[in-house]
């Protein structure tokens, strides 16, 4: 009997103290601390460390990362207006809790009427291109108010407060802001973008002067009211093409109503351990996913930038960059042409041919990696 | 063009880049509104014969994120620069998954960036032996002041988030 009582204690304390160890080893893991300068929890990165923290503060009040994404964003438009703004057009990568990936492209559009001879426009140098023609239907705001709906968590206004209040109080120019300034000298000194950055007396603000960005406040603020439609289909949207067809533009009230942003799994591929996900084209993840599948077959790892290895290396890398260029053709809107040479070049095998073809020692003439002439972006 | 690289508590990742494409894009400022305008069409310029109402321009915009089932490593990632991005992309990736570099010194590591004429343009404090190296090869190569590759992202790995912006536009991450 006494046997019986202990064999039943054995068979009830061996599996609570298993539950036990299991529990402290759990809490241990999670409580492990992190080392100085990583987080714990959630990170935001942009180019600023200004619209890093707006990002960081809307996750800490329980923000979605789609929440923290538009609110940066949002920020950046004021403190690198040089390189983004609700002008513009974007393309997010999402990644769900479950692992599923989903790509939301509102990137800009040819407007309905354009000049029918604006590729003879184009220069054979890589240059500033200024003028109306050259606007393509602004996507942004279309892609935040997509991404939110599928995502936000926190109320769509409050991602936009944050910018609001600094674009109203004003903002001290960043460095890298102030060193783009002087690109501006070139317009007519009446021009409203170069008035937006001088003071009083006519002359262009400099690094840690403020700049007050008023108009924009009050658009934001309309669009934080009453969503997207207040720039596509309202007032704003009136104002704003009143405003391009006066500088030349062609961009019609017809085509700010019928942008959509698209939506749709991302394009995956395997590079050795990790699941790779990114844009279909006209997005470049393609190229990038051919240069680095081509790598990956090449064996690599700290050797490879060791001594003669890593001039190796290199080369291997500049031959795949160039056949890299001679695929850039192919990265065009999938709604007017065929996709079939872009899913071609992701693939495993496409890079073991190309692999093939480099020497480790010499390179060749530009027929050889099938490229034909074009230009280098600098946006 | 920015990118922003986000990583939440629950797991959840995004990765955008947002551009208005060339420096204060086409430069025509809505004075009612106070929005900049994009220059955007100017991407089909030697790209394309021939372009269509509703068609998106060809980008070099990478926004990416890679995991590993194995090491359950996120790396969420992109950046700006035109034709840089994919340099910058590639080479940060590589030095991080592969090379054994932290995030942050595979993200600053001087690029080679080859142009559209198949000219290799390297960074300034590139490893100049590797530079030679190359040229000796029958490579064009130049040394460019400006380079526009500017790559932020975030990485978690054992719990841990590590999360950099380019110092190359004075960037710098947040996270808690």
């Amino acid at each position: 009997m006494a046997r019986r009582k202990e064999k039943v204690c054995l068979c009830i304390s061996i599996p609570i103290i298993c539950i036990i160890i299991i529990i402290i080893i759990c809490a241990t893991h999670f409580n492990e601390e992190c080392a100085d300068g990583l987080y714990k929890k959630a990170a935001v990165a942009a180019d600023s460390e200004t619209c890093s923290k707006i990002g960081r503060d809307i996750l800490q009040l329980g923000g979605s990362a789609v929440d923290g994404a538009i609110a940066t964003l949002l920020c950046t438009s004021i403190i690198n207006p040089q390189s983004m703004g609700i002008g513009g057009g974007s393309i997010f990568t999402i990644r769900e809790q479950s692992g599923k990936v989903r790509v939301i492209n509102a990137r800009e559009t040819v407007p309905k009427a354009f000049k029918t001879d604006l590729l003879a426009m184009c220069p054979t140098t890589t240059q500033p291109m200024e003028g109306a023609h050259w606007i393509g239907v602004p996507g942004d705001i279309r892609g935040y108010e997509r991404a939110h709906k599928l995502y936000g968590r926190l109320p769509w206004a409050s991602l936009f407060e944050p910018t609001i209040k600094m674009a109203r109080e004003g903002v001290p120019i960043p460095y890298v802001l102030s060193r783009f300034l002087p690109l501006l000298l070139k317009e007519k000194p009446e021009s409203s973008l170069r008035q937006l950055f001088q003071n009083e007396q006519g002359e262009l603000l400099k690094e840690g002067e403020i700049v007050r960005f008023e108009k924009l406040a009050d658009t934001l603020e309309i669009i934080a009211k009453h969503g997207a439609d207040a720039l596509y289909v309202g007032d704003i949207a009136k104002e704003l093409v009143s405003d391009i067809q006066n500088a030349g533009g062609t961009i019609s009230l017809e085509d700010l109503r019928s942008f959509r942003a698209s939506e749709f799994g991302a394009w995956e591929v395997t590079l050795g351990e990790y699941d790779m996900y990114f844009p279909p084209p006209p997005a470049g993840g393609a190229t990038l996913s051919f240069i680095l599948n081509t790598m990956l077959g090449f064996i690599l790892s700290s050797a490879s930038l060791e001594g003669d290895e890593k001039v190796l290396t290199f080369q291997r890398y500049v031959e795949t960059c160039k056949f890299a260029n001679g695929l850039k053709k192919f990265m065009k809107d999938p709604q007017f042409s065929s996709q079939t040479e872009a899913v071609e070049i992701i693939q495993k095998h496409f890079a073991d041919k190309v692999r093939a073809k480099i020497s480790p020692d010499r390179t060749y003439d530009a027929s050889y990696y099938n490229i034909t002439p074009y230009l280098d972006s600098h946006g | 063009t920015t990118h922003v690289s986000v990583l939440a508590e629950d797991g959840m990742a995004v990765s955008v880049t947002s551009t208005i494409n060339h420096i204060f894009g086409s430069r025509i400022f809505s004075p009612k509104t106070g929005i900049l305008l994009n220059n955007e069409l100017a991407d089909f310029c030697g790209k394309t014969d021939q372009i269509h109402a509703g068609e998106q321009p060809p980008s070099s915009m990478s926004p990416v994120i890679l995991y590993s089932p194995s090491q359950k490593h996120i790396v969420v990632i992109g950046a700006s620069g035109g034709s840089m991005i994919t340099t910058g992309v590639a080479l940060t990736l590589m030095n991080f998954l592969w090379f054994g570099k932290t995030l942050q010194d595979s993200i600053s590591a001087p690029v080679v960036f080859v142009d559209s004429k198949n000219v290799l343009n390297f960074e300034p404090l590139f490893d100049k032996i590797v530079l030679e190296s190359l040229y000796k090869i029958g490579h064009k190569v130049k040394v460019p002041q400006m380079f526009y590759n500017v790559v932020n992202a975030v990485s978690k790995e054992n719990n841990c988030i590590v999360a950099v912006s380019d110092s190359r536009k004075n960037g710098k991450a947040a996270g808690y």
